[in-house]
C-alpha cells in the first residue's frame, strides 16, 4: 500500500506509536514484535531511517517517527 | 526521563534531516 513490506510497516507503526521524547528503543521493538528476529528489524529501522520515515534521537538505538507530530 | 538542551537540539536537527530525505524520495518516486 505505501511501498512498505509488511514486516517494514509493523516497524513503523509500533515507532509511530511511541510517544516518548526519545522515541523507540531497537530493544523495545524486539520485546514487542516476538516473532521477528534482531536482524530484520534493524534492517527495516536502516531502510525506514534512509526513507525518511524515521530518525535516530538519543543514539542510534532510539528512533521516532517523522509523521508523529 | 527529561532531555538535556543539547539532546533537544540533536534530535531536531535529526527530525529535520530525515523529513529532507522523505522529501527527497517522493520527488525522486514522482
Amino acid at each position: 500500500v505505501n511501498g512498505l513490506t509488511p514486516h517494514q510497516s509493523q516497524v513503523l507503526n509500533l515507532i509511530k506509536s511511541c510517544r516518548a521524547a526519545e522515541g523507540m528503543s531497537i530493544q523495545e521493538l524486539k520485546n514487542r514484535l516476538k516473532g521477528m528476529n534482531i536482524m530484520t528489524i534493524k534492517q527495516a529501522v536502516e531502510f525506514l531511517s534512509n526513507e525518511g520515515h524515521i530518525y535516530s534521537t538519543v543514539d542510534e538505538d532510539h528512533y521516532r517517527s517523522t509523521d508523529a507530530d | 526521563s527529561a532531555l538535556t538542551e543539547e539532546q533537544k537540539r540533536k534530535i531536531e536537527e535529526n527530525r529535520l534531516k530525515a523529513l529532507a530525505r522523505r522529501a527527497e524520495r517522493i520527488a525522486t518516486q514522482q
